[in-house]
């Protein structure tokens, strides 16, 4: 079986005086995950 | 052909042999046909293994190797196609609820352990509490065995598995099945989708014929659509952080733990449940039949979360052709095909209270897959 994941998340802030905010994932294809692993992360 | 010629030969002397002596054995059966069919048998299932091997490492060879292999629909996925899949299913799950005997259960679900890896310290109850190797199957962890990351800017997998494919939807929304073929993010999700790049499109692309129709619609509707439609489609000058539309696919095997978690705080909204095929969703399958996901049985949860629009699309297979959702646990799926041809349409679900639906927490148990 499969689980499919599409979710909105931060991408690039507009203005250069504020520190990136987008969304990065932490895994890549081919990674082997556990429930409760964080699979991305973006700042605030 | 040489091994049957000589059977064939063997055999009619053993005939002539029995009829030279005439008295003693009567109507025997021949002795060599017994031995030979199953020497065959075994011969052939070998031969197609050790194929399978062979085909197996050149596949693992090509991706050390950073070979990205194509589509490659095959003589076997055109077989597939033909197969009564929802019958095999549920023929199989009604197979593994077969209750075992309490003392046969322990060497049941460790011969299930041993043959998909599957971690038994982790199981939260002594195995011959599992009634059936479907109850084994969904089993629950023991306390502790998850721990869920806290950090509050953090998204989590909601299952076990392994990686398929992560990224960013760029205009397209479309996501790669494999090199060489890609399907589209509101196939997988349902036209009726809440999608956000979708509905800013939608609400400057509507040609007027459509606009009547859509509006009944958009008013049931709408009021989340907008809200959620991407302010990089809506509002270019807005000092607001940019929103991304993300996606991640990731497989489960036979023996990973099969309980879907919630991957953060959300709220889910609606709930569509595509009957679909029931093809297998193992790596071979997505290399080899088109739009598998899109085909599939599969459940779509839509809400919103802080960040605003998120969806998670659960998509049953063969060996596991049930999705039971603990927030709605009267859905019923991999049920008997009523119009054996044409597809049905997603059958929909909105949670009350309206805007508001489920609540769930991040970690929280949302459903699991199952066998049949």
């Amino acid at each position: 079986s499969t689980v499919v994941l599409v979710f909105q998340a931060p991408a690039l802030k507009k203005h250069k005086d504020q520190l990136p905010s987008e969304f990065r994932f932490c895994v890549e294809k081919g990674d082997k995950v556990r429930m409760g692993e964080a699979i991305g992360r973006w700042h605030d | 052909f040489f091994f049957l010629r000589n059977l064939h030969s063997a055999t009619n002397q053993a005939r002539a042999s029995i009829n030279g002596s005439g008295s003693s054995s009567g109507s025997k059966g021949n002795p060599f046909l017994v031995p030979g069919a199953t020497v065959a048998t075994i011969f052939m299932l070998g031969a197609l293994h050790a194929r399978r091997m062979y085909s197996d490492k050149k596949i693992e060879e090509a991706r050390d190797s950073g070979i990205e292999l194509e589509l490659q629909p095959d003589v076997k996925a055109k077989f597939l196609m033909m197969l009564p899949l929802r019958f095999i299913s549920r023929f199989w799950g009604f197979l593994s609820s077969t209750e075992l005997p309490v003392w046969l259960r322990p060497y049941a679900h460790r011969a299930w352990a041993r043959a998909f890896h599957s971690n038994l310290e982790e199981v939260a109850l002594p195995l011959d509490q599992y009634a059936s190797v479907k109850d084994f199957f969904v089993r629950s962890l023991k306390e502790g065995c998850r721990p869920v990351d806290t950090d509050q800017h953090s998204l989590i997998s909601p299952v076990d598995g392994t990686i398929v494919r992560v990224g960013e939807l760029k205009e397209g929304v479309m996501i790669e099945q494999v090199k060489g073929f890609s399907y589209s993010v509101s196939s997988l999700l349902g036209a009726g989708s809440f999608l956000p790049l979708m509905a800013a499109k939608d609400i400057h692309q509507h040609d007027g014929s459509q606009q009547e129709n859509n509006i009944r619609d958009e008013s049931t509707k709408s009021w989340w659509r907008i809200s959620l439609a991407s302010p990089k489609l809506r509002e270019s000058s807005s000092s607001r952080p940019m929103k991304g539309l993300f996606y991640c696919v990731i497989y489960l095997r036979p023996g990973d733990y099969h309980r879907i978690h919630s991957p953060v705080d959300w709220n889910v909204l609606l709930r569509r449940h595509f009957s679909g095929r029931l093809y297998p969703v193992n790596e071979r399958a997505t290399r080899t039949i088109k739009n598998l996901y899109v085909e599939n049985e599969r459940v779509v949860l839509e809400g919103k979360w802080q960040e605003g629009y998120i969806a998670m699309a659960a998509v049953g297979a063969t060996n596991i052709g049930s999705i039971e959702l603990f927030i709605e646990p009267s859905l019923r799926t991999n049920q008997p095909r009523k119009k054996l041809l044409q597809s049905e349409a997603p059958e929909e679900r909105l949670y009350e209270p309206e805007g508001t639906g489920v609540l769930l927490k991040k970690g929280d148990q949302v459903g699991v897959f199952n066998m049949g």
